[in-house]
């Protein structure tokens, strides 16, 4: 697994993702990177990542828009001017 | 008949 600091550089995050628990997808995944969004610009997220965490946060047995909503209130929020994902490029049951 | 459920469903996406 990886820890990707994507600095809020932009007004969207920019990323799409599925998944989430009680789906095929268990975890949530990455599908698109906008470009001229935060994860666009910060380099690091890839197309077809699995997401572990969001500021130390497991997004293991969340369902989909509990995983969304935790990844949108961490951009949104003025707490700090990042958001930390572990990442991992395989789909491992966790 | 009887049909037996062998995957789960698929999710959907969201823009972030």
């Amino acid at each position: 697994a990886t820890l990707v600091r994507v600095a809020k550089t932009a007004s969207t995050l920019g990323i799409a993702i599925e998944g989430g628990a009680n789906t095929r997808q268990p975890l949530p995944r990455i599908v698109t990177i906008q470009r001229g969004g935060s994860a666009h610009n910060c380099g690091q997220l890839k197309v077809g990542q699995i997401i572990l965490e969001v500021n130390g946060v497991s997004l293991r047995g969340r369902e989909h828009r509990d995983a969304a909503r935790l990844i949108a209130e961490a951009f949104k929020t003025k707490d700090r001017d990042y958001v930390d994902f572990l990442v991992t490029e395989f789909n491992v049951a966790l | 008949v009887r049909e037996k459920r062998l995957t789960l469903p698929p999710s959907e996406i969201t823009m972030l």
